[in-house]
């Protein structure tokens, strides 16, 4: 168990100090990474993104890979939609905060689309 | 807003009373059983302000509609929880009920007293997760109680247009309720 003291803390551009989730808070270390990168640890990143509901196990290899393949950009592109993100399909510092923001477990993709609400 | 694949909802006759209980065995010390109790009274009361469906509480925890406990790792359901921060709470679609909470969080009534950095606003997750209990699914408007993330310490109880609209849409509007004064409270907020 991670005691509440050894969670990091960050501060942001905008000099706002915030207490980031220690669970995944490593995920910090993928910042910028975009198509192509091959980055030690992504592979837990894309746990991550399968968890909520963005991304499908992978059928050809056992595990995912630590690779930023064009898989994980369609997730990176749709988790940044369905979160009202700049859609950049990178991994750029407003994506990664939410990431690393505490979370509801329920899945993203247990719901249907988006209905707008009409102002 | 979205809704859980399906469309789920809770059908009872009218007027619809969904009853809900705390697990006599899975609660936490660090906050207190009337402060949990007040707590959650507040959250409930916020939904039934925009909806013609009222909640009570009930000691029959066996025969409630909704069953509240808190939570340590791994407690059967298939979605273990992660210790501090992280995921916090999770809540199954209609008419399931179920309604679990991490128990390591730092749960809080009152995070501005609080002096963890880790503090938790219990009632902020209590409303987003009687969304679910409800029907709705995540939103992707960032204000809105059933956006899927909180930062710690940060309070977010108050329902916005999004979340009004999207409960409506399962329930209808309470006769009550006026979109007017939920604009002109939100404007006001703004400015």
């Amino acid at each position: 168990r991670i005691i509440p003291e050894s969670a990091t803390v960050i501060t942001s551009e905008s000099h706002k100090t915030q207490t980031h989730n220690a669970t995944w808070h490593d995920f910090s270390k993928f910042l910028y990474a975009e198509r192509g990168s091959h980055v030690s640890g992504m592979s837990e990143l894309k746990k991550y993104f399968h968890r909520f509901g963005y991304l499908s196990l992978p059928e050809t290899t056992p595990n995912f890979t630590d690779t930023f393949d064009s898989q994980f950009e369609t997730a990176v592109f749709r988790y940044q939609k369905r979160l009202g993100l700049p859609v950049t399909g990178k991994l750029d510092s407003e994506t990664i905060s939410t990431i690393v923001a505490p979370r509801c477990g329920v899945s993203d993709a247990a719901t249907n689309g988006i209905h707008a609400t009409r102002r | 807003y979205a809704y859980f694949n399906g469309k789920p909802r809770w059908t009872r006759g009218a007027p619809m009373t969904l009853t809900y209980a705390f697990s006599p065995y899975n609660m936490i010390d660090r906050v207190s059983v009337p402060e949990i109790r007040a707590v959650f009274k507040r959250a409930f009361s916020r939904w039934a302000s925009v909806i013609p469906v009222s909640f009570q509480e009930t000691p029959q925890y066996d025969k409630a509609d909704i069953t509240i406990g808190f939570y340590l790792g791994d407690h059967g359901d298939g979605e273990p929880f992660d210790g501090v921060l992280g995921v916090l709470a999770h809540a199954f679609s209609p008419q399931n009920g179920r309604f679990h909470l991490d128990a390591a969080e730092m749960w809080s009534v009152d995070v501005e007293r609080e002096e963890s950095r880790v503090a938790v606003d219990l009632e902020s997750v209590a409303t987003h997760e009687i969304g679910h209990v409800l029907g709705l699914g995540h939103s992707s408007v960032k204000e809105a109680v059933m956006y899927p993330s909180l930062s710690p310490r940060r309070k977010k109880v108050d329902l916005k247009i999004d979340d009004v609209a999207g409960v409506q849409s399962l329930y209808g509007s309470n006769p009550n309720f006026s979109f007017s004064s939920l604009l002109q409270s939100q404007n006001s907020f703004n400015a």
